[in-house]
């Protein structure tokens, strides 16, 4: 089974 | 003020394509350097950045940033109206609530003005880092398209591996599994029919096809595309829009629970 994560956690807010 | 002019609408209209279906409503940063868009699509799955450098356009002016916030639904619509070899100009007031685009014929004898009222749009900016990637992979745009259309009639993944023999496209479900190779062939002469894989080292990431499917929806603004990929990290997928821009989608791997 495999999970899809979001992308705002790969990137840091400015 | 903000005034920016483009000899061929189908370029915009084009662009609108490419966002129009992952991203309701963006803020268009206009500053001196041109315009750029910055989404997540409604799931926060993945990301679309855009930018158009000032020198792709005939005329540029913005006298200080500004951020139209804009219903791509809307201006999809809007830009419909244009024909594709109109000249198009986007003006907005420094202080106002409202974008105008103006359309002119080739032969400028048909000029439309249409105005759109602006949205306030609360998106947050991410800082997104120019990175190496372990393995880059260059292949026409139409080969890409027609992959990820093709696995997608199988599975809801498709497993990207990249080694020295080339890269393998992967999708499995319950009817089968499917799987496409496209070796290096960077000595072919026409330079947008080349497959160009670099590589650090092997690796294989899962994507969900599903916005890998639209983010083909660029297709028509170039004639390669370009994936970048490093293990953990999410996937980029750039079209450069000719000289002057690139369209990149951010997808998140699926890792295993």
């Amino acid at each position: 089974k495999q999970k899809q994560s979001s992308i705002s956690r790969f990137f840091a807010r400015k | 003020m903000f005034e920016a002019r483009m000899a061929q609408a189908a370029l915009l209209k084009k662009v609108l394509e490419a966002v129009k279906d992952l991203v309701t409503d963006a803020n268009w940063d206009c500053t001196s350097a041109g315009i750029s868009l910055q989404a997540m699509d409604s799931s926060h799955v993945s990301l679309v950045s855009l930018l158009m450098r000032k020198d792709g356009f005939d005329m540029y002016r913005c006298d200080r940033p500004i951020s139209l916030g804009i219903n791509i639904a809307s201006m999809t619509k809007i830009m419909k109206c244009a024909n594709n070899n109109d000249a198009v100009t986007l003006r907005a007031e420094d202080e106002g609530d409202t974008v105008v685009f103006t359309f002119e014929s080739a032969d400028q004898e048909k000029v439309s003005e249409f105005e759109m009222k602006l949205m306030d749009i609360d998106s947050e900016h991410l800082g997104i880092p120019e990175r190496e990637h372990t393995a880059t992979v260059k292949m026409p745009a139409s080969e890409f398209h027609g992959i990820c259309r093709d696995l997608s009639t199988i599975g809801e993944t498709v497993q990207v591996s990249v080694t020295k023999e080339g890269v393998q496209f992967t999708a499995s479900g319950d009817t089968g599994k499917g799987t496409i190779t496209l070796r290096n062939n960077s000595s072919v002469d026409e330079e947008s029919q080349q497959v160009v894989i670099t590589m650090q080292e092997e690796l294989s990431l899962s994507f969900a096809l599903r916005y890998l499917n639209f983010f083909t929806k660029a297709t028509a603004l170039a004639d390669s595309v370009t994936l970048s990929m490093t293990a953990d990290l999410p996937l980029v997928v750039e079209y450069r829009i000719e000289d002057t821009g690139y369209i990149r989608y951010f997808l998140a791997p699926k890792i295993d629970d």
